[in-house]
């Protein structure tokens, strides 16, 4: 999903 | 991860390295704004407080530790160990003038309202905005030393790379996040005319300097 996705970015 | 993401992270590790450089050698933070570096600490704070709830990458947890010392160092340099150099008559921004509409913002625009999701939303709208004080004192003070633009020079291009990487992701991953888009063309525009005076200037060996 589009939460845990973006977390991979800093 | 994609070669505009990874350059985009070793130019804002280049930044904070910099900065701690440059403070721990001259043992002096001289026209660096206190603010602007306490403003990170709280953006790096509240974003990265999924290290305690999803593993990524090492990568990734590696570098959200870093981040994360790095900017509590500095503050600890600024404010405790050199605080006689701090030029805190020069860093007169009004913070609160971009922490509250911050903290508004993300509750009213976010994409779940959910703690986690809040404060992330949060970091990224303060990130946008914190180098603000950083610039004004620049402005105010009509100077910068050389190394002061280098360090304003890697932080700004990292997030003008993400933008690179997004539009990448985008077509290559068809994943977009608007939040994130839209906060970072905000905060590389506001490096735009800092960039022009250091390219102009500054990679021509003068001294970053504003017209009277």
């Amino acid at each position: 999903g589009k939460y845990s996705n973006k977390k991979d970015e800093l | 991860m994609n070669i505009f993401r990874l350059i985009g992270d070793l130019s804002h590790l280049l930044a904070i390295i910099i900065l701690l450089r440059k403070i721990w050698k001259s043992r002096s933070c001289a026209g660096i704004s206190g603010k602007s570096q306490l403003l990170f600490a709280i953006v790096y704070t509240s974003r990265y407080l999924d290290l305690l709830t999803v593993y990524v990458s090492m990568y990734n947890t590696l570098m959200k530790l870093v981040f994360i010392a790095a900017s509590y160092a500095t503050c600890y340099l600024i404010y405790l160990k050199f605080k006689a150099t701090y030029d805190h008559n020069h860093d007169t921004f009004r913070i609160e003038f971009l922490l509250v509409p911050a903290v508004i913002l993300a509750l009213l625009i976010n994409h779940d309202f959910m703690a986690l999701e809040i404060l992330w939303t949060f970091s990224i709208y303060l990130e946008s905005v914190a180098i603000l004080p950083q610039l004004f004192m620049v402005s105010k003070t009509g100077e910068a030393e050389s190394i002061t633009s280098h360090y304003l020079f890697a932080l700004g291009s990292y997030r003008g790379l993400y933008i690179l990487n997004w539009i990448y992701r985008y077509a290559m991953e068809d994943h977009y996040d608007l939040i994130a888009i839209v906060a970072g063309v905000v905060q590389t525009v506001l490096y735009c005319d800092f960039f022009y005076l250091y390219i102009t200037k500054v990679l021509r060996g003068k001294k970053l300097q504003l017209p009277a």
